[in-house]
């Protein structure tokens, strides 16, 4: 899904 | 971590360590934008500051920290150590024209209303158009030196990269994220004029010379 949870990218 | 991200990543260091052994080697920074590399600088600072609150990976925390040091050593370069060879005079884009939309924009259209996460947009949105005064810069002087030609060839391969994990992502993971997602394609539309041009010359051994 969409939204703020998944940061794992630079 | 899929392959194109990882190369992507990849690329995205190979052109910070083009740009800083062009600097270092030469020991000039003329035909650089020091208005990009500021802008650049601002992007990891503000997108990076989870590094405080978040632990991902070590992976992911090296690879930032590399940025944020390579990239403000960059900065430092430019407007220290060989400050008379920067190229201030070509250098005329208005960042604040930048800046302050961008700013505007992530505090309208984010994911969460809290501060870090208005930064993390405001990261995203900037980093897509930071490399408009280099662009800028070179369209007035008319001309590229074949290095920093490498140079933003590696650094628009890394969104368009992204571009790519971001399906792959999308059809194994269902994972999507709409604002990096339109910065990105933004970021990557911005260098095609660029890559006709490095595919069509550079890469035949000439220099890059915009038509008079």
């Amino acid at each position: 899904g969409q939204g703020t949870e998944n940061k794992d990218e630079l | 971590m899929n392959v194109f991200r990882l190369v992507g990543d990849l690329s995205h260091l190979l052109a910070i360590i083009i740009l800083l052994l062009k600097i270092w080697k030469t020991r000039s920074c003329a035909g650089v934008s020091g208005k990009s590399q500021i802008l650049f600088s601002l992007v990891f600072i503000t997108r990076y500051l989870d590094l405080f609150t978040n632990f991902i990976s070590v992976y992911n925390s090296v690879m930032k920290i590399i940025y944020l040091v390579t990239s403000l050593g960059t900065v430092y370069l430019m407007y220290f150590k060989f400050k008379a060879t920067y190229d201030s005079n070509h250098d005329t884009f208005r960042i604040e024209f930048l800046v302050v939309p961008v700013g505007g924009l992530s505090f309208l259209v984010n994911h969460d209303f809290t501060p870090l996460e208005i930064l993390w947009t405001f990261s995203i949105y900037l980093e897509s158009v930071a490399i408009l005064p280099q662009l800028f810069m070179i369209s007035k002087t008319g001309e590229a030196e074949t290095i920093t030609s490498h140079y933003l060839f590696a650094l628009g391969s890394y969104r368009a990269l992204y571009i790519v994990n971001w399906v792959y992502r999308y059809y194994t993971e269902g994972f999507f994220d709409l604002i990096a997602i339109v910065a990105g394609c933004v970021q990557t539309i911005l260098y095609c004029d660029f890559f006709y041009l490095y595919i069509t010359k550079v890469l035949k051994g000439k220099q890059l010379k915009l038509p008079a």
